[in-house]
């Protein structure tokens, strides 16, 4: 039965793509079968895999909005264990063209069991804001990643955040819980990053991944060559910390 | 007559709060009445004038959905030649509230006749996506700021931020213009931030102000203490840029 994790934080530029892209190239290097759902109409995470967004005849929004079997959407990467259902344009319009239609926060969740047993994780990248797609993946999910970058402005969103997951609990998704809060961009040289980490695992306790990931500038340069970090620079501190953090999320062996 | 900028990326974390608080406070250092209209439900830029957003009772919400008159909304900050109509919680419910409005695209354009000659700038900062709260924003301006991180997935939607600045010029506001495009997070010792710099120069032509912002700890500092950088530390790079830019956007001097 697949795990399924939304990657989330309402919060702009915090590494939820590089933390959607890499985790599940990770995972997929550990053989594990991974599915990578690209939500965010930004296409991000499409593009971070090598993917064309331009050439993406079908995406997500397929089975979303037009039925089709999210089975017919996945398409395979370079990595032999890991699939992407990819974002495109048609994506954009999706909040508007949803809010009308029945059953609009769980379209995706119907949509994923189909398919939820064939994958033994699935990873879904989010789009920095709390409308009706993050919804439907935190309606969709069985837990919840939050990459929090280490600065001010990004402690600020959690209360709002943590609110949205208590009222998707509440009318959507009994069994959504935190699976982990994930640190990001922290420089040991900048004393600030200090500050921030020491609020957010006074505020999260045992839920604050022991994985920090480094800021470590290879990790934004292998998106431009559409590769996670693992086939960009196998050695640097980015994979390792990528690495990491998918052996802890394979151990925390929460029982679904 | 005041003009009026939107800050505007639909790409996260790429310094639309940090310029559009820094940018303001320099222009009202300059003796220029202005007005900083935060738009976006996580209120960065509310906090980073040191407003505690729990307690503000009215918000830019309340002049899209009350027809409360944001002359009412408008505070006052620590420069005496800066206000702002900040953001509050009820504006993350606003963008599903306004779907069935008349005229849902043009609230804030509307909105804003009434008060646009009590100021010689108002700057809006928006949030990380293309939805009604950005597009009432666009329908508002005169013209747009985007900022730009030198990094390759803040290159990526770049065509989807243009075509709905297309889109909102020719069916609802035709003078909306690209006043300048701002390259923020610059390091020097970077070679990808090179690359991207020279792509948007290369995209964009003389629409690209000739001051860049340099990646600058102090100015991810300084929202924690509330403070615009020329407050928190008026001698680093930093404050030096934004001044830069403040005399850059007010000898642009198009005729409005
Ligand atoms: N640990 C890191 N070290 C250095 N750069 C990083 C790191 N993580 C992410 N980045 C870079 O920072 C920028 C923001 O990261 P990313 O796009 O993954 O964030 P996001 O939360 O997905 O953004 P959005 O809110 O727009 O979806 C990107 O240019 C990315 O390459
Ligand atoms: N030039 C800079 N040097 C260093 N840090 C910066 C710089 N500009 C912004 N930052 C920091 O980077 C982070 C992102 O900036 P900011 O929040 O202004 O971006 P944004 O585009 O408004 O984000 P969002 O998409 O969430 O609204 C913040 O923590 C900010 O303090
Ligand atoms: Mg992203
Ligand atoms: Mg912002």
């Amino acid at each position: 039965m697949g795990r399924v994790f939304a990657i989330v934080n309402q919060k702009g530029g915090v590494g939820k793509t590089t933390t959607a892209v890499n985790l599940a190239a990770c995972l997929a290097a550990e053989k594990k079968g991974t599915l990578l759902i690209d939500i965010d109409p930004q296409g991000n995470a499409t593009s971070g895999l090598g993917v064309d967004k331009g050439t993406v005849e079908h995406s997500i929004y397929d089975a979303l909005l037009n039925h089709l079997p999210p089975g017919n959407l996945c398409i395979s990467t370079q990595l032999p264990c890991l699939e992407l259902i990819p974002s495109n344009r048609q994506l954009s319009g999706a909040e508007v063209e949803m809010v009308e239609l029945e059953q609009r926060e769980s379209r995706l969740r119907f949509a994923l069991e189909k398919i939820k047993d064939g994958y033994e994780f699935i990873l879904i990248d989010c789009p920095p804001s709390l409308g009706l797609l993050t919804v439907n993946s935190l309606a969709a999910a069985d837990a919840v990643i939050v990459p929090i970058q280490c600065e001010y402005y990004a402690l600020e969103g959690m209360s709002q955040l943590l609110e949205v997951i208590r009222r998707v609990k509440r009318n959507l998704n009994p069994y959504l819980r935190v699976e982990g809060i994930l640190l990001t961009m922290a420089d040991g040289r900048v004393s600030l990053s200090g500050q921030v980490v020491d609020e957010v695992k006074r505020f999260f306790g045992d839920k604050v991944y022991g994985t920090t990931i480094p800021r470590n500038v290879r990790l934004s340069e292998a998106p431009g060559f559409g590769k996670p970090i693992i086939l960009y620079d196998g050695f640097c501190a980015g994979a390792e910390a990528y690495r990491q953090l998918a052996k802890e999320v394979m151990n925390s062996g929460h029982v679904y």
